[in-house]
């Protein structure tokens, strides 16, 4: 510390930016590590010095995909509608993952959803809700891209659920590409319904409130972002 | 002849043990892992007449013969690395995102004259 206080703060700023870094990070209120990250990391850990072959050095084998910067992007978006369930739709909610992370050299290779809940409530649940839940074909999730006009929100994924597990995950790599520009990067709209309009129409609204609890244990989602950035990659390739 | 001197293989080219602590640099509050690692580094002579162990070049061979003619005009090559490891490090970024991310040439696995 001292040695970089020494050498001032626009060589410190060369030097985190040789790191790929804009400035020193002063983490303000640091997330847990994701558990995907770690399972990687310790993986590297275990493979002797100099065993990482050249054509695999920019490569994230884990994820089978060129990459040499693994982000994890926490969402900042709101709840537009949770709670009471008036309707068929429990839960609405805008995603919003911050895409200037990312440095301009770097080429997007892989951007996975992932929707986490704190547990699987219906192996909780009793026999009885089950049957319920498939009976009104379950819970249906789907996500929706946000444009400017607010009635083209187009339909990326649909998926309906007969039973609820920990995490759910999605491939969002070609939307994310369009990330990349700022004033494109809108979000998506996350709804998880119960089945069908009709389908919870015919629901008792006691039923219909009880099924919609049943995702109460919706804990978070995040975004798994891999890149490369092809100048850190230079000095194998010309190894090779 | 008259300006050799014998080196001892202790002094010839070759990697050091170098532990590069985060928390010594000041670092320790955004990276989250390793905690440190074993750099190396490179240092020794690279005396004439360099033989294979030192890993040198054609260029090199010929420049410690000219250093033995002329040692005032003429330097003896460098002890630089010649083969490096990345890892892996493990951080919090400027927006608390975590990051994993792959570094290049990080571990001094032989050192060369050049």
């Amino acid at each position: 510390g001292a040695a970089l206080g020494a050498a001032g703060s626009g060589q410190e700023a060369s030097l985190f930016q040789a790191l790929g870094l804009s400035a020193k990070p002063a983490p303000t209120a640091p997330a847990p590590v994701p558990s995907v990250l770690w399972r990687i990391f310790q993986r590297r850990q275990l493979q002797p010095p100099g065993a990482s072959a050249p054509d695999r050095a920019c490569r994230v084998e884990e994820l089978n995909v060129p990459g040499n910067i693994i982000r994890v992007l926490a969402d900042q978006g709101h709840f537009i509608h949770s709670g009471e369930p008036k309707t068929f739709l429990c839960l609405e909610k805008r995603l919003y993952f911050n895409f200037s992370v990312l440095e301009e050299g770097e080429q997007l290779t892989m951007a996975q959803l992932e929707i986490n809940f704190s547990h699987n409530s219906y192996h909780t649940s009793s026999g009885r809700q089950v049957f319920e839940l498939r009976l009104y074909q379950a819970l249906q999730m789907s996500l929706r891209g946000m444009s400017s006009h607010m009635y083209n929100h187009k339909l990326l994924v649909a998926q309906s659920f007969a039973q609820l597990h920990k995490s759910l995950l999605f491939n969002l790599t070609e939307v994310a590409k369009g990330w990349r520009t700022p004033s494109k990067n809108l979000g998506l709209i996350l709804e998880i319904s119960v089945g069908s309009r009709d389908s919870a129409m015919a629901l008792p609204p006691r039923r219909l409130q009880n099924l919609c609890a049943s995702i109460d244990s919706f804990l978070d989602t995040s975004l798994l972002v891999v890149s490369l950035n092809q100048k850190q990659c230079q000095a194998s390739r010309k190894r090779r | 002849s008259s300006y050799y001197t014998p080196v001892t293989p202790s002094n010839l080219c070759k990697p050091r043990r170098l532990y590069i602590s985060f928390s010594d640099v000041g670092w320790e509050n955004w990276i989250i892992a390793p905690q440190g690692y074993m750099a190396n580094y490179c240092l020794g002579e690279c005396p004439f007449p360099l033989t294979a162990e030192l890993n040198s070049t054609n260029h090199a061979i010929l420049q410690t013969m000219v250093h033995s003619l002329d040692p005032e005009g003429t330097p003896q090559p460098c002890c630089v690395p010649v083969r490096l490891s990345p890892i892996s490090i493990l951080y919090y970024d400027n927006h608390d995102n975590v990051v994993l991310r792959h570094y290049e040439d990080m571990v001094v696995d032989e050192c060369g004259c050049r």
